[in-house]
């Protein structure tokens, strides 16, 4: 509708990825050995699931050359994953930091 | 400079190691280029405690409000080197092992096995930054890890790709054509050492195209020198 020239006709790989993310979410469960202390945890933890499938797949046509998926990090919503598996301060560069002295490159 | 280099294939890296549910990424990218430094010195690949980092290091930039090591919930690896240059040396991984929590510093200085005698940041220039890693060793590096929630294999390079770092690894190499057949040529790539396990990325490592400062790799780059310690 969007577009009346363009009309894309084959399906995108991580569509099926979607599709059947129910499964893809039993897979992840047991490949990572996830399990949830309620139903409720778990329905909200499938709803995260789902929602990093279509990150990736925006990752994916972002970086081509890598692959994106699902990984051990999918049922975490972004904030949580920043909150527990990144830790770098924000940094500015002290003025008296010992600067490396430069090498040669050539040869 | 060698086209390709790794220093996996030389012996100067540590298998993969997991943080767990816990900030800690600045720790285990300030061992992994003390590790690598004292194997430069020594011949010896010891794995070192980031445990004692995460206890003990409470390092502050006196020039950045809130840039404190503390555990858990973050640090950098600049501030790391200058607590371990303080004091004295880092410990063993078996004698002070790792836990992913916040506890009670419990260094024992007599354990000590490799000692920092020196740290630099190095330039943003990329030929400077692989004859570093060339010449001293693995080096502690800074990225943006937007893109790395999702990463199972291959050389990431986004189009768009936030350069605020919030993350530390350890670069342990680069190659010289990897990938990149949607832009029509070979692209050297940079090779990073990551601590979510082996169960991330390509066995724990990571890969990230070089040559325009992609997720900010090239914006907090340190070398360190190890300090022989008998």
């Amino acid at each position: 509708d969007a577009d009346p020239l363009i009309q894309q006709v084959v399906p995108e790989a991580n569509d099926n990825l979607l599709l059947h993310a129910e499964r893809h979410f039993s897979s992840f469960k047991a490949t990572f050995g996830k399990t949830y202390a309620t139903q409720e945890e778990h329905d909200y933890r499938f709803g995260v699931f789902k929602a990093n499938l279509r990150r990736a797949k925006r990752h994916q046509g972002l970086d081509p050359t890598a692959v994106h998926g699902v990984t051990k990090f999918s049922d975490l919503t972004p904030s949580e994953f920043r909150r527990n598996f990144l830790g770098l301060k924000r940094l500015r560069l002290p003025s008296d930091a010992n600067k490396a002295p430069i090498l040669p490159t050539n040869d | 400079l060698p086209t390709d280099f790794d220093w996996r294939d030389k012996g100067a890296v540590t298998p993969v190691k997991d943080q767990g549910s816990c900030g800690s990424c600045w720790a285990f990218s300030a061992t992994g280029a003390l590790e690598g430094a004292h194997y430069l010195q020594t011949g010896e690949l010891l794995s070192l405690s980031e445990q004692q980092l995460v206890d003990c290091d409470h390092e502050c930039d006196p020039e950045e409000f809130g840039s404190c090591d503390s555990g858990c919930n973050g640090g950098l690896m600049n501030n790391a080197f200058e607590y371990t240059l303080k004091a004295g040396g880092l410990e063993r991984e078996k004698d002070y092992p790792y836990t992913g929590t916040d506890d009670t510093c419990k260094f024992d200085k007599s354990k000590v096995v490799a000692a920092v005698s020196n740290f630099s940041v190095i330039s943003t220039d990329e030929d400077q930054i692989a004859a570093n890693l060339v010449h001293h060793g693995p080096l502690a590096v800074g990225i943006n890890a937007v893109f790395m929630q999702t990463y199972v294999k291959g050389v990431s390079c986004p189009y768009i790709c936030g350069k605020r770092i919030d993350h530390g690894v350890l670069l342990v190499g680069y190659g010289s054509s990897g990938f990149a057949p949607i832009r029509f040529k070979e692209k050297p790539y940079w090779i990073l050492k990551n601590s979510w396990g082996q169960s991330w990325g390509e066995e724990g490592f990571y890969k990230i195209c070089r040559g325009h400062n992609s997720c900010g790799v090239d914006s907090l780059v340190s070398t360190v020198a190890s300090l022989h310690t008998s």
